[in-house]
């Protein structure tokens, strides 16, 4: 499995839509100091709820909502390629019945294809901060069951996988103690 | 309980040896600082990059210790195979060299089929990666991503100064 | 007391402003949490790049963060001027243009009759140096200082990948 | 004044004795990881005693000495320039008689200019650890006598003209107490 698309909608320096494909493989990603580098990957760490307002440099959740723009909400959807080894012989069933289907059919724009996943998230001003929606495969969802799901895949806030501007440098300045503790949470 | 940390223990310490041995061409090992009391020791990372003798990260240089570090990251990344790996800047420290051998091993990682995004400044590492997302910055800072192309990363940003 | 500290305040803030607007284009200016009771208030440092908000550094990006830093460390070294500035890889999370800007800071100071002696592995940085004196490791991991040649890094450091 | 000079012998990285001249003005050190740079400018900290061994990656100050080598002693000297308008009348006075003097004399052989300054720091292996021997234009001196002439040029182990690897991301994490206390200490 692997993201394929990134759906970013008035998130921190993102003032409206923007939808980034993504590949399989070695992707980088380059520009200028400032230019929404990190933010790309903060949109990632955001919609999983991986990790904090504040690990995403952000007082609080509705810091996110770009500051540019009127909106009071921010979203960011996520869709994840299962590759055909990963699918169940159902799944495989479906998604070839999927792919039968004629390309203008309407059947066929309402589906989500068995071989893709897709997860968001939407924040919204509320009187007391802010609400958060998630949705999984296009329903409403919680929490609790995406980070249920995705821990199947070794994705959670304390997994390695992804690694923050500045993260080595905590890794080399690590105390031996703590440096073991990681192994701890690990075993 | 100690039963599990050894085991742990082991094999993040087999991942770091080899991974370390194609990144700095050296021996790294991971060291208890009280190998039979472990959940009450310290560990510490030590290392032999090529010719010289063997010490502990906190006594290295700063791209040596990025460098070890990575290797001790990707060990931890080897226990929990994920959908996708993103990497922030972790080259800032490093050589052109080095910045050429930690890109050269996510091309290896990448063959066996795993995603990696890998946000980067430098040219050996935008070189080596099939695609770059250029991203820029639009009047009254409006991130605006122009497109995704192969290797022609100096279009994207319309600066190759930024990358040095 | 409080009033050598808000005469420092005032001084170090005026060297702020005007280190910022050079090296980034940009409003920058120290603020405490608590002006009222300087001696229990935090300080922070809060920037506008050209065509952003003001924020504070805290929210900014990485190479901002730095570059606001930098403004900071230049201005406290302003109120106590020494003879010789030593800046060990100070420009890690710079892109390339923000290096450059630093690098013609370092040179208008120089111009003024500081010295400074830059470790640096970023290109711009190097070439805008008067001199570069290379540094290698001969085997066993003994330095060895190639000497000191004007404008020919390469030949110094007998790699142009190093500075990428 | 600047530095014209280091002498380097046995420290660190540096096996055997490496003179390295400087010149004023704007320098770049480089080269690849792991050759030395920083410990050149850990060199200039041990000199002028600015930092402890832990500031300079070592655990005691033995550490400090060359490890390839057998030797039991590594050193440091730095030599600074004055510049002419720095000098005191007396100074001029005594550097023109030093220039009159021929270059073969064994007098100027043996003489400092007046507008050089030496500080040098050898450290000794010894029975519970090691021993320091300070000197100051070649007489033997004090670690107290070297600080007080520092400080007269606000060089000394607080000052922020020397910013190692690693500092400006110390600046960055800094919390907003730490940072206003920066300005307590110059105040
Ligand atoms: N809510 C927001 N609205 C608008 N802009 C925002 C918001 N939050 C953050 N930003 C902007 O996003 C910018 C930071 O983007 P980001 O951290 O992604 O940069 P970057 O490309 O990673 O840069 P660097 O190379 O310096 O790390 C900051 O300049 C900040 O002003
Ligand atoms: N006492 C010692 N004897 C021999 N070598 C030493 C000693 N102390 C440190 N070293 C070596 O010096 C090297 C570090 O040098 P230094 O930190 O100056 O590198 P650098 O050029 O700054 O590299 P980087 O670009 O990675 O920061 C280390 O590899 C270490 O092995
Ligand atoms: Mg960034
Ligand atoms: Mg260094």
């Amino acid at each position: 499995m692997y993201i394929c698309h990134i759906s970013i909608d008035n998130f921190k320096s993102f003032n409206g839509k923007t939808d980034i494909p993504f590949e399989k493989g070695f992707t980088t990603i380059s520009g200028p100091n400032g230019s929404g580098k990190s933010n790309i990957i903060d949109s990632i760490l955001f919609c999983l709820a991986l990790s904090t307002s504040r690990t995403m440099r952000a007082e609080k959740l509705t810091d996110l909502i770009n500051n540019l723009s009127n909106r009071k909400t921010c979203m960011v959807e996520i869709t994840f390629q299962k590759e055909s080894f990963e699918l169940t012989d159902d799944e495989q069933t479906q998604l070839a019945a999927y792919n039968a289907l004629p390309d203008d059919s309407n059947d066929k724009a309402d589906m989500l294809p068995p071989d893709k996943m897709t997860v968001s998230r939407r924040i919204k001003v509320a009187n007391s901060g802010s609400s958060s929606v998630y949705t999984l495969n296009s329903q409403t969802s919680t929490l609790g069951e995406i980070h249920e799901m995705l821990s199947r895949y070794h994705v959670s806030p304390g997994s390695f996988n992804v690694m923050m501007q500045g993260d080595v440098q905590g890794f080399v300045n690590m105390s031996p103690m703590e440096r073991r503790k990681i192994i701890d949470e690990i075993a | 309980k100690r039963g599990a940390f050894q085991k742990s223990f082991d094999e993040i310490d087999g991942h770091f040896r080899s991974i370390f041995e194609t990144l700095a061409a050296g021996d790294g090992h991971l060291v208890l600082s009280n190998p039979d009391d472990p959940l009450n020791s310290g560990m510490t990372l030590m290392a032999r990059p090529r010719g010289k003798k063997m010490q502990r990260i906190e006594a290295m240089s700063g791209g040596e210790k990025s460098l070890t570090s990575l290797a001790f990251v990707f060990a931890l990344q080897r226990t929990m195979p994920a959908p996708f790996y993103a990497l922030d800047e972790v080259d800032m420290n490093l050589d052109g060299i080095n910045v050429e051998k930690l890109a050269n091993m996510v091309v290896g990682e990448t063959t066996k089929g795993s995603q990696f995004l890998v946000v980067s400044l430098r040219k050996p590492m935008i070189e080596r990666s099939a695609r770059t997302i250029g991203v820029t910055q639009k009047a009254g800072g409006r991130t605006h991503v122009t497109g995704v192309r192969l290797r022609t990363a100096e279009e994207d940003t319309g600066n190759t100064d930024l990358l040095h």
